[in-house]
């Protein structure tokens, strides 16, 4: 999978999506 | 999507050589069997990996004896509710969830043993019109239930003899959830897949939903059966109970897909089609484990894929007494079971 067709990818998704994410 | 460009590589003749028949329970008292797995025991001091049969009125235990045999242990008596499916959970030990009800699940049961009054148990875990429910690790269970306003989706710690007061809740998607699967090495992470083909991911300590992303195929309810997270990316293995066949698709099984959680972009990754011969309609029920995937088709046989490879690699017909019903991993993807409406479960070294 390369990252053009994903769009950027980080390896703390996890982490980022729940700082992000509503309470 | 890159799944549906792809040829599908089959083995011309999958054998039922890759899959040695090692034992044979029959249990003379089941007249129709509904599931079967395999759970934890211990006695005597020593942990065995026994099995566990369920019929619609009873649940057994199975414990290993020499000479691959296997010997009744206990047999839980259930109400006249139904049993439906038994709920293993992973890594726990002495005891098992069982799902009962009618056309949907209606109770979940935990069937245990009380080593104080050194005898077999059993204890209501929940109860309400539940559609999904699935075992997690560290005697975890998760289930999605609905009423008529709106969807719950909870996550209960279970203590040996029952329910605990531990539990959360997890943010609901709006469409019912069919499905669940843990992050595999991600303990917090959850994903599960909904009726109109979307995966969610929840953050399981804080309840949150983390994204909600397509799946991008054209067949509604893809059913999730592993997650594993690797190098920013997030693996899913479905499966398509309902896909009929197509010329771009090929009769597809079961697909391993690829989603940015960044960006909730996907790519397929590879997917498994039903071997020759098997076309229409697909199969009736499946199981992953690792990168093995089984399936009963509608031909009443059963099909093994490795699913890095795409390829179907075993195929056991229908036996003398019938068409196979169930078929299950065990602990690891080294051994299968294989079930026959009448009870009679089989165990496949693979």
């Amino acid at each position: 999978c390369s990252e053009s067709d994903l769009g950027p990818i980080s390896l703390n998704w996890f982490e980022e999506l729940s700082a992000e994410a509503p309470p | 999507d890159v799944a549906e460009q792809l040829t599908p590589v089959l083995l011309s003749d999958p054998r039922e050589e890759s899959l040695q028949l090692v034992s044979k329970l029959k249990d003379s008292s089941s007249s129709c069997a509904v599931d079967v797995s395999t759970v934890w025991w211990e006695a005597a001091g020593s942990r065995e990996l026994s099995v566990v049969t369920a019929c619609e009125s009873s649940v057994s235990l199975w414990k290993p004896l020499a000479s691959d045999c296997w010997a009744k242990v206990y047999t839980w008596q259930l109400g006249e509710i139904p049993v439906i499916q038994i709920v293993a959970l992973p890594d726990a030990c002495n005891l098992v969830c069982i799902a009962l009800g009618d056309l949907e699940i209606g109770e979940i049961r935990l069937l245990f043993y009380s080593s104080e009054n050194d005898s077999f148990k059993q204890s209501l875990v929940k109860t309400g019109n539940i559609k999904a429910v699935l075992g997690l690790k560290d005697r975890r269970l998760v289930s999605s239930s609905r009423t008529v306003q709106e969807q719950q989706v909870e996550v209960l710690s279970l203590s040996e003899t029952g329910r605990s007061k531990d539990g959360q809740t997890l943010m609901a998607p709006e469409e019912t959830v069919l499905a669940f699967a843990e992050v595999e090495d991600m303990r917090d992470a959850l994903v599960g897949t909904t009726v109109v083909n979307s995966i969610v991911i929840w953050n399981v300590k804080t309840g949150q939903l983390l994204k909600k992303m397509h799946v991008g195929y054209p067949y509604p309810a893809s059913i999730c059966h592993r997650a594993y997270a690797d190098s920013g990316l997030l693996f899913v293995v479905l499966s398509h109970p309902h896909a009929k066949e197509s010329e771009s698709c090929g009769n597809p099984a079961f697909r391993v897909i690829a989603f940015n959680p960044k960006t909730a972009r996907s790519t397929g990754v590879m997917f498994s089609s039903l071997p020759p011969g098997h076309s229409g309609r697909q199969y009736l029920e499946g199981d992953v484990k690792d990168t093995s995937a089984a399936a009963v088709l509608t031909s009443g046989a059963i099909a093994v894929w490795d699913l890095q490879l795409g390829h179907c690699t075993a195929l056991l017909p229908p036996g003398p007494d019938g068409s196979w019903a169930l078929t299950r991993w065990a602990t690891s993807s080294a051994c299968l079971l294989a079930g026959q409406r009448d009870g009679t479960v089989c165990l496949y070294r693979y």
